[in-house]
């Protein structure tokens, strides 16, 4: 790896950034997911960085698509040959990335450059790091496709960043102990990119698919966020929904969306719902099921509205589950229902199949 | 109109060096005592590619300079 001369980096870790505009060759929610999904290439887990996106003002990294001269001595030359720069930490023009969008950039299509992939390494440069003569590390000079869903920094890049801003802040020794999980009754419960989330209190565990588990903070995760949330679901396109009283928060992975935290009945919820206690999404239905007391909703995120007929009595849904949902969590399409210190688990069909401890998911 | 000139290997070599391995060129002149500076560029550059280092403009290293990458360049400006 190498970085600039003269120790050039940021003196904060506290980074913002800001899309100033976009490239009509992905939507706008690919490239928002792009851009943030490349910087946290270089933040929580392998430097003690945190980015926070702006939506007006200058920030810190400027991002923005432009074609041949575009403001600084640097023209890009349209299609192939050079793809974007970025500028060394500073002030002023110091750490923008600019995209030469004379090119074709995709979401995760090899048929044009991954935005994502070319994010990464530019936001390498606005770090402080220049080119790697290690090939197969990020910050070689010439593009190489890689799948988005399977990228993992290379050793190299991560001796260059680290050589700036140090490894992670390990959690605080006073971090909040962790309580005993056999009779923990959890506040929500969802996917997320992959892996499986268990809120309660002010802490998430994170379960990967191999079945690691690592506690964090949700305030780490998720700065503004609430503690002690009555629910959470997974949107298709890897957005969480938070709820907590009758109030709902809309993340695109840690960023809240604009206008959040909004009311219920942006749900269409009746203003009698007084807070979800536990929702689920059902990617194949393209239904969300939201339950309040002994009832639960169907709403439906393609027409963003509910489904007629309800809300439904719970018994009548799901029969067995008699108190109310705390949670609820859709894998390998069954759903599971968290009430009380039981687990209880239906087919997609709505069967009763087992009544599970509510450690099934998470062992003591 | 004007036929635009051909692109040859060389020029296209001779602004890969100018642009990310500070190539300062000028048009080679018999009587300049300065020898052209481009074949040590050119060494620099297969270096940090790892290929072979001979100061001539050999096909993989035409390919490298022809595929798509980022416009910061590999040596300190």
């Amino acid at each position: 790896y190498s970085t600039f001369g003269g120790g050039s980096k940021w003196q904060t870790n506290k980074l913002t950034y800001r899309i100033v505009n976009y490239t009509p060759d992905m939507s706008v929610a690919e490239v928002d997911e792009s851009i943030e999904k490349a910087l946290q290439v270089w933040a929580g887990q392998v430097t003690p960085l945190r980015f926070t996106r702006m939506y007006s003002g200058t920030a810190d990294i400027m991002i923005l698509f432009a074609t041949k001269n575009h403001g600084d001595i640097f023209p890009f030359d349209g299609r192939n040959g050079v793809l974007a720069h970025a500028f060394a930490p500073s002030s002023g023009i110091g750490g923008d990335a600019h995209f030469d969008d004379d090119e074709f950039f995709t979401f995760r299509s090899q048929r044009g450059f991954v935005l994502f992939l070319v994010a990464a390494h530019e936001f390498g440069h606005s770090l402080g790091l220049t080119h790697s003569s290690v090939p197969g590390a990020l910050m070689f000079p010439t593009y190489s496709f890689t799948d988005p869903d399977r990228f993992s920094l290379h050793d190299d890049d991560i001796s260059g960043i680290q050589s700036l801003y140090g490894a992670p802040i390990q959690p605080d020794p006073e971090s909040p102990t962790t309580p005993s999980y056999c009779n923990l009754i959890l506040d929500a419960v969802t996917t997320f990119r992959g892996e499986t989330m268990f809120f309660k209190d002010n802490l998430v565990w994170r379960r990967s698919p191999s079945g690691s588990v690592a506690q964090h903070l949700i305030k780490n995760l998720w700065p503004n966020a609430p503690d002690n949330i009555d629910a959470v679901y997974e949107h298709p396109v890897e957005k969480l929904y938070l709820f907590k009283g009758k109030q709902v928060w809309a993340f695109n992975h840690n960023s809240l969306e604009l206008g959040y935290p909004k009311t219920l009945s942006s749900f269409g919820l009746p203003p009698s719902v007084t807070k979800v206690s536990a929702a689920v999404h059902n990617k194949i239905s393209g239904k969300t099921l939201l339950f309040f007391d002994i009832y639960y909703y169907s709403y439906n995120e393609k027409m963003k509205k509910m489904d007629k007929g309800y809300p439904k009595r719970l018994e009548d849904g799901f029969r067995g589950v008699t108190g109310e949902v705390t949670a609820a969590h859709l894998s390998k399409n069954k759903i599971y229902l968290f009430s009380g210190t039981k687990v209880f688990e239906f087919s997609s069909n709505r069967k009763l199949l087992r009544v599970l401890n509510n450690n099934y998911f998470l062992s003591c | 109109g004007p036929i635009a000139q051909p692109v040859t290997d060389y020029d296209i070599a001779k602004n890969y060096l100018i642009r990310f391995y500070n190539l300062e060129y000028n048009p080679p002149n018999p009587s300049a005592l300065k020898l052209d500076p481009l074949p040590e560029k050119l060494k620099e550059m297969q270096k940090f590619f790892g290929l072979k280092v001979t100061g001539t403009l050999d096909k993989k290293t035409l390919d490298v300079m022809k595929k798509p990458r980022c416009g910061v360049p590999d040596v300190a400006a």
